[in-house]
């Protein structure tokens, strides 16, 4: 899924996160930040959806599928939000919301 | 002047033949694909006002009819900030113009706008995409106007990164469901009342329908035409800046005689309305324009320090009244000297937000109102750190005071609002009033169109080689299959290997020896010097042609087990007839039979 934030990449109904990643020098490999995100997922019990769009430093993490049914979603959201507050190399995090947007 | 043999070419009122004049036309309409309540006709609709290909004896034209249309489907189903972000860089060097024919709902009581990704994304489209020249957004200004909605709380339609449209009938007036704002830049057709005529355009509908409609309305209709304009200027063009296109639309958006539009003209000589923005777009205009434009200077900006106050708001008919003097010394830095958007960025503190009026007084004295009362909107939340903005001061000088006045046209039940704190934030160039009265003299220079031929062409850089970051993207179907076909491989493996230890498990279980240990056939020399000599286990004891079994000496080779394929479940059915299975050597090549010791199990 690396590289590959695609709405359809969370699972329907999942929690999902998105994090800006304080890149360790500008301009460095765009792999050192996958992998950081990587690893910060794997912290925050959720999973890299990967970057989002064009946007260089910022990446979807969000709730595997298999572990929407499993957990209940305050404890989901508590174990992220305190990874993602705490962790040094996230400069900014947001939980996505569902927007209302309209047709006009 | 241009004849088409489209059916209902005739009826397409909104378009103006000498702006779309086109250099070539031949795209095939992007069909979508059907979904259960049939909603993104919605898209085909915007798509058919812009680029449905003319001469082909169907339906309708497109303002810019030898332009090529993507469709970005987002709307139909949850959307994120993320996803937003996504979608508004998606293909961004190859797509030059969004047109975006949504936003927050327009009940009159929402004040929303881009998330922090969405602004993001907004931003690096405007430096990074179309080569480096930046995407052009194109947002309609919303439907709110039954609910007297102002698009100041749209934070789509007030981002100075987007360009405003608005809608009017074919008399020119605001239609019914129209907005007003100060950060509006023009107007172009769009559906009026029952007797007026709507927008006429291609319209897919799997159910029913012909393909076409005339009934085409809202501001949705407005911004797609205001996008093939732009593409048509773009063709002339192609390395205007996406602040080009905005002076460009400001410079030639004709104002017109309607005495509600409350039409006031600015110290640079350009007549806004907070109904109908500049004025109404004219592609002939615009691309005269385009083709004799030189790129704006580089955008500066002045930002004051956040401005706390801490007053109350008094109720009508008085007012708050805040000050900020931008001297010449805080645009040194900058350069600033004439402005384009103004912003003001508020955090207030009220019962009933829908009870406020915010008006901004630029150093000229041009007013614009930025935040209207909203009857709908009883939120008791008021705005947190919400920006406003406007661009009737475009062209005006940027030194000097700014005045905010906030007035409460609330009734005195409720408790007083507090005005916490206020900022303001200035756009604009190094453009002197000299070069804007230049420029505009230049353009009308330009209209008689004696530049739109081929003949003059000024330099245009080819933009900056910028890769689009998307690596290869697995999509979710993609991987769900590729896991399905791993799985499902990975099952027969198994499924083999135990076969194969079952069969072998099964023959040394049934493997009499009766003479003393069981030895392997001989090794033929031959099959050893030919290296066709295979490891495998002995399906059945030797036994000379004379009929004495004897034990084969060791692993038979290639020449001695070329039996049917054993692997083959059906080879092991206990009914097969016997004969078959002692002896499967049966039909080899004779040649094969040369050994001493024919095989027979």
């Amino acid at each position: 899924l690396a590289g590959t934030h695609r709405p359809g990449a969370q699972g329907p109904g999942g929690l999902s996160w998105a994090v800006h990643l304080d890149s360790l020098e500008d301009g460095g490999p765009e792999e050192t930040l996958e992998q950081q995100a990587d690893a910060l997922a794997r912290a925050a019990g959720l999973l890299n959806a990967g970057r989002i769009g064009e946007l260089r430093g910022y990446y979807l993490l969000v709730q595997p599928v298999g572990q929407q049914q499993g957990q209940p979603a305050e404890a989901v959201r508590r174990q992220a939000e305190a990874v993602l507050a705490g962790h040094e190399a996230v400069r900014w995090h947001s939980e996505q919301r569902l927007l209302k947007r309209a047709k006009r | 002047s241009v004849h088409f043999n489209d059916p209902k070419y005739p009826q397409q009122w909104h378009l103006s033949p000498e702006g779309s004049y086109d250099l070539n036309s031949n795209d095939p309409d992007p069909m979508p694909h059907p979904d259960a309540e049939n909603g993104n006709h919605h898209g085909t609709r915007c798509a058919g006002e812009i680029a449905a290909v003319p001469n082909n004896s169907f339906c309708a034209v497109g303002v810019a009819y030898g332009s090529r249309i993507a469709g970005i489907r987002v709307l139909d189903g949850p959307l994120t900030d993320s996803m937003e972000a996504v979608a508004f860089n998606t293909h961004y060097q190859i797509n030059d113009i969004y047109s975006c024919s949504w936003g927050p709902d327009d009940d009159g009581k929402t004040v929303d706008g881009p998330h922090q990704l969405g602004k993001a994304a907004l931003q690096h489209g405007v430096i990074a995409g179309r080569r480096g020249f930046g995407s052009i957004f194109v947002v309609a200004s919303g439907n709110g106007g039954q609910h007297n909605d102002n698009c100041n709380y749209d934070g789509y339609a007030n981002s100075i990164y987007t360009v405003t449209i608005g809608a009017v009938d074919e008399e020119g007036r605001m239609p019914f469901y129209a907005e007003e704002c100060a950060s509006m830049l023009a107007v172009t057709f769009s559906g009026g009342d029952k007797m007026l005529r709507s927008i006429v355009t291609t319209d897919w509908d799997l159910q029913k329908g012909t393909g076409c409609t005339e009934g085409h309305t809202g501001t949705s209709a407005a911004a797609p035409l205001a996008a093939g304009m732009i593409a048509l200027m773009l063709q002339v063009r192609p390395c205007l800046t996406w602040r080009d296109v905005q002076h460009i639309i400001v410079f030639t958006a004709t104002q017109y005689e309607d005495r509600r539009a409350d039409w006031t003209t600015n110290e640079a000589g350009f007549s806004h309305s907070h109904q109908h923005g500049f004025g109404l777009l004219n592609a002939w205009r615009l691309v005269n324009a385009a083709k004799i434009w030189t790129s704006v200077p580089y955008l500066a900006s002045y930002v004051s320090p956040v401005l706390k106050e801490n007053k109350a708001i008094p109720l009508s008919p008085h007012s708050l009244e805040v000050l900020w003097n931008v001297s010449r010394t805080d645009l040194e830095m900058s350069g600033l000297k004439t402005l384009e958007h103004v912003a003001v960025t508020v955090s207030i503190t009220h019962p009933r937000r829908g009870s406020l009026e915010l008006k901004l007084f630029c150093p000229s004295g041009m007013m614009s109102l930025i935040g209207t009362p909203r009857s709908m909107d009883s939120d008791p939340n008021g705005f947190n750190d919400w920006t406003f903005s406007t661009v009737r001061c475009w062209g005006e000088r940027a030194k000097g005071i700014y005045r905010l006045v906030i007035r409460d046209v609330g009734d005195e039940t409720l408790q007083a609002g507090v005005l916490r704190q206020w900022q303001l934030t200035l756009y604009g160039s190094v453009w002197s009033p000299v070069d804007i009265r230049d420029r505009q003299r230049l353009l009308e220079s330009a209209m008689s169109g004696k530049y739109l031929h081929d003949g003059f062409t000024l330099p245009c850089p080819p933009g900056l080689k910028i890769p689009e970051e998307n690596g290869y993207t697995i999509t979710p179907n993609t991987l769900k299959t590729l896991v399905l076909v791993g799985s499902f491989t990975i099952f027969w493996t198994m499924y083999y290997m135990l076969e194969i230890y079952l069969s072998q498990r099964n023959v040394a279980s049934h493997r009499v020896c009766r003479s003393g240990p069981c030895h392997w056939p001989q090794r033929s020399q031959k099959a050893r010097e030919e290296g066709t000599e295979l490891e495998s286990v002995p399906l059945c004891n030797s036994k000379d042609p004379d009929g004495v079994e004897t034990e084969s000496e060791g692993p038979p080779t290639t020449s001695e087990l070329l039996a049917p394929d054993l692997l083959d479940p059906g080879a092991w059915d206990l009914s097969q007839d016997r004969s078959t299975l002692n002896c499967p050597h049966r039909h080899l090549a004779p040649d094969l039979l040369q050994g001493k010791e024919e095989q027979i199990c």
